[in-house]
């Protein structure tokens, strides 16, 4: 991973009130799959999109990209591979 | 259980016991480096039972004959899987081998003939998978977030690349589960988060740029080598807090642990050893206090460690006192220290946070010259909920825009004249980010009063030649300060004197043997007196008013005549009155208020002893099963349930027979099925699909009922569509495991779905997405189908069914 930019996976932290129900509903919207909530942090969800390519250079656009738009979403950040060494 | 009485006659029959220099000092013809002091810890009873850690990293082998023993599969989980098993993935590389190595240096279990003896070796170990795969913010979050009521300490020995050019740190949700950890982790006391300071094998860099290491949450730890010298790997900075023993110079002893493939290795190195090091110590230290806050354990390692025979040649002593290096913080940790103050620990006063903006006048920093920026403050002193009256770790958030980042070096000066550098220069960082609202944290200030004048100095130093046209600009900084409105230190002192009492060193100089110095003394005659004698004057009368003048008492003598003899009402403390003789008499050693001068005869004892009243006594520690009253100053029995208990006799350590442990109180054992219910004081039913549970609900499962398996973190009959049954590795019920993406019914791990979702088609076992694709030319089709690359599901987008379908 050295030497390049960011890589993005195609995972996604979306925050959304309403609880876990509307999450799904917000997820099969957009063709996302809700892994769950990240661990306790409240209304945190963990997206999967199997149809976006796992790692990418740049960030692919797609009806996927809507969701960011969407009024119940309060936000939504693709993941990115952040390089870990270990000491 | 080996005895302890004589530390050099320990030994535990593992293999590597003797390799253990810096625990031991058994190796005679080597310098003795034992000064982290965990032999002396250990003498005193703490091996952290327990206390759960886990290690956050590549996963732990935890069916290594050293880590079996202790391994707790409730402080385990794999996120990188996504299970409970973080079994690391074997390969031939042996990429996976970190976290193995950094567990068994916690909690490796002792006098077993398998390789090393953990720092804590009866503490709970954990790892959490999560490195093995790419790490993302969601991934970190989650490690961080896993079980923070059972988990007491996380430790992680990774982070942002050290190549002299990154800044990076926690992300958005990652600084959200420390912020989560902190506040509600261990049922508010707050999680431990122990990090290794950041090195990373490479040059040039400075560990204010890893954000993980720069945070106030995490105790960030440092190495030395076994002669007190900086390691060639090391990288300094502000944020540092302690330090351990690591690996040096080939000619200097490492560091021995566990290895993955059930072996033991000496080749585990650098900061990664030293983080899990002071992991151990610190469940060392929450054995001895379960009430420690996370910012009990950092004043600990702040008021503990120490310079011993470190090297460095910034070694200054800040304003409080505190002697500080910004390659190892407060100096090399101490086990014995720690736990001995740990069981005496008051919590600290409420951490207040004050911040305040800087106003800039100059803003252009010019290459090759400063800028100074200052502000001042009363920290906060008009709002009493912001007041930061004594310091802990002090944040500088700057807004910086710079052509070449590289070429910065930054110092914070303290109002009292302490001088903390920020930033070195990083002659490989030609970013042109700048600084963006990057926080750069010291605790170089910790314990200073912060009211004054705060200085930001900015050296700007080119490395190479830059277009002069461009300025660099400071936008903005705000120093954030972080501290308590009282004195911690008072709250030390109370202790320090207490402490310093508990220890008397020779009791001969204090307290005289009474009945030698009396009988040696001779009453002289004095000359004639004829005023009114003192009230305390018996009938032989006096020559002279005062009480010393009497020629005898009407109640008691005090003193001898060498030291000068006098009347008195009653005996002051430490003495009683002998009725036959009139005298004032020393108690026993230790006593405050006796009846007699043996040992026996104590009614009550001088500060920093207690009173046994099993047989009337002063001591300085209490008997199994009492508890040191402070305000009495007697040892008390503990509660009946408890066995050992802490300051109060319901504050159990330890339970009796039948009853176990939950927090500080002792709760009936309660069968399998039920759970001690804190509010009804009862054991109530677990629900019916838990076979062990902590609560009522179905997600308070521990582990599941007969005929039930674990999904997620519940207990079902049959596992929901999407999983299959399958064994887990050290729980005695099976787990619902994940089948592949798409696939709605398979039989277990990999390609073996028989049912797949809606829009999925099953082909050679796998689920392959149906969507027509109406582009797809015969050529294209023909080429998938040749290569046969529908059986990978990268290329199953490539609308693989379709050409199928067409045969």
């Amino acid at each position: 991973l050295s030497g390049r930019g960011d890589l993005y996976t195609n995972h996604w932290a979306v925050r959304i009130a309403g609880g876990a129900q509307q999450a799904d509903r917000i997820a099969a919207k957009y063709g996302f799959r809700n892994l769950g909530q990240i661990g306790s942090l409240e209304d945190q969800y963990h997206f999967h999109h199997s149809r976006v390519v796992r790692r990418t250079a740049f960030s692919l656009k797609g009806l996927h990209s809507f969701i960011h738009m969407d009024p119940k979403v309060d936000w939504a950040q693709q993941q990115v591979v952040k390089t870990r060494v270990k000491r | 259980h080996a005895s302890f009485s004589d530390p050099n006659a320990i030994h535990f029959n593992d293999p590597k016991w003797s390799n253990m220099w810096y625990i031991h000092c058994n190796n005679k013809n080597s310098r003795c480096r034992s000064e982290m002091n965990i032999l002396a810890a250990w003498q005193r009873g703490y091996t952290g039972k327990n206390v759960v850690v886990t290690i956050l990293d590549d996963g732990i082998e935890r069916n290594h004959p050293d880590l079996a023993q202790n391994y707790d599969p409730v402080a385990s989980y794999d996120v990188n899987g996504n299970d409970h098993d973080p079994t690391p993935r074997y390969d031939t590389r042996s990429e996976n081998i970190h976290g193995t190595r950094c567990a068994g240096e916690v909690a490796a279990a002792a006098n077993n003939s398998h390789c090393i003896v953990g720092i804590a070796y009866n503490a709970h170990i954990g790892g959490i998978r999560m490195l093995d795969g790419d790490v993302t913010d969601i991934v970190e979050a989650k490690s961080l977030g896993i079980r923070p009521d059972y988990i007491h300490i996380y430790s992680a020995s990774w982070g942002p690349k050290d190549d002299g050019k990154t800044v990076d740190g926690p992300g958005l949700l990652t600084k959200q589960a420390f912020e989560q950890g902190i506040r509600k982790g261990r049922k508010g006391l707050g999680s431990i988060f122990v990090w290794a300071s950041g090195n990373g094998g490479r040059q040039g860099d400075h560990c204010s740029c890893d954000g993980y290491t720069s945070s106030i949450y995490t105790i960030s730890i440092s190495s030395t080598t076994e002669n007190g010298n900086k390691p060639w790997y090391l990288e300094v900075c502000s944020s540092i807090m302690a330090t351990t023993y690591s690996s040096g110079e080939y000619n200097e002893r490492r560091i021995v642990t566990t290895d993955a493939r059930q072996r033991c290795t000496d080749a585990h190195t650098g900061t990664s050893v030293s983080a899990p090091i002071v992991a151990g110590i610190i469940a060392l230290a929450l054995e001895a206090n379960r009430l420690l806050t996370w910012r009990d354990v950092q004043h600990l390692v702040v008021k503990t460690s120490r310079p011993v025979h470190l090297k460095a040649e910034d070694w200054k002593t800040n304003a409080a006192g505190h002697r500080v290096s910004h390659h190892y913080g407060f100096g090399l940790v101490d086990a014995d220290a720690m736990v001995l103050e740990a069981t005496k620990w008051r919590t600290v006063p409420p951490q207040h946070t004050c911040s305040q903006i800087a106003e800039l006048h100059t803003r252009h920093i010019f290459a090759g010259q400063s800028l100074n920026s200052s502000l001042t403050t009363s920290g906060c002193s008009g709002d009493t909920e912001q007041h930061v009256g004594y310091l802990e770790h002090v944040v500088a958030k700057v807004l910086i825009v710079h052509p070449r980042r590289g070429d910065l070096e930054m110092n914070l000066i303290s109002p009292s004249g302490t001088r903390s550098q920020l930033l070195a220069k990083r002659v490989y960082d030609s970013s042109n980010e700048g600084f963006r609202n990057w926080e750069f944290m010291t605790v170089h200030f910790w314990g200073e009063r912060p009211e004054g004048m705060w200085t930001l100095e900015i050296i700007d130093s080119p490395s190479k030649l830059r277009n002069p046209e461009v300025l660099a600009n400071l936008k903005e900084w705000t120093i954030i300060l972080y501290g308590t409105s009282q004195n911690p230190q008072q709250h030390y002192s109370a202790q320090q004197s207490q402490s310093r009492m508990l220890v008397v060193p020779s009791p001969e100089l204090i307290l005289e043997e009474p009945e030698v110095q009396e009988e040696e003394e001779e009453e002289k005659e004095e000359e004639e007196y004829t005023g009114l004698c003192h009230s305390e004057c018996g009938d032989q009368g006096c020559d002279g008013p005062d009480a010393d003048h009497c020629l005898n008492c009407a109640h008691f003598s005090l003193g001898s005549l060498k030291s000068g003899r006098t009347c008195v009402s009653h005996c002051p403390p430490g003495h009683y009155g002998d009725i036959v003789s009139h005298r004032c008499k020393r108690c026993y050693k230790g006593c405050d208020q006796c009846v007699g001068r043996s040992a026996g005869d104590c009614l009550s004892c001088q500060r920093g002893l207690y009173l046994n009243t099993l047989n009337s006594s002063c001591i300085n520690t209490c008997p199994l099963g009492h508890f040191a009253d402070e305000d009495q100053r007697q040892c008390l029995k503990c509660h009946e349930t408890c066995t050992m208990c802490l300051r109060y006799a319901d504050r159990c350590t330890s339970c009796s027979e039948g009853y176990s442990l939950a927090g500080m109180t002792c709760v009936p054992e309660c069968t399998n099925g039920t759970f001690f219910h804190l509010e009804e004081m009862t054991c109530s039913p677990c629900h019916s699909s838990c076979r062990t549970c902590t609560g009522l609900g179905k997600e308070d499962c521990i582990q599941c009922a007969k005929g039930y398996l674990q999904q997620e973190w519940r207990c079902v009959q049959t596992c929901a569509s999407g999983y299959y049954a399958g064994e887990a590795a050290g729980l005695p019920h099976k787990i619902c495991h994940r089948c592949e993406d798409n696939c709605l019914c398979c039989s277990g791990p990999g390609p073996t779905c028989t049912k797949c979702k809606a829009g999925y088609s099953l082909i050679s076992r796998t689920c392959i997405v149906n969507a027509s694709c109406n582009n797809a030319d015969e050529v294209f089709c023909e080429m998938v189908k040749s290569n046969r690359l529908c059986e990978r599901t990268f290329y199953s987008q490539f609308c693989c069914r379709t050409c199928l379908m067409n045969g």
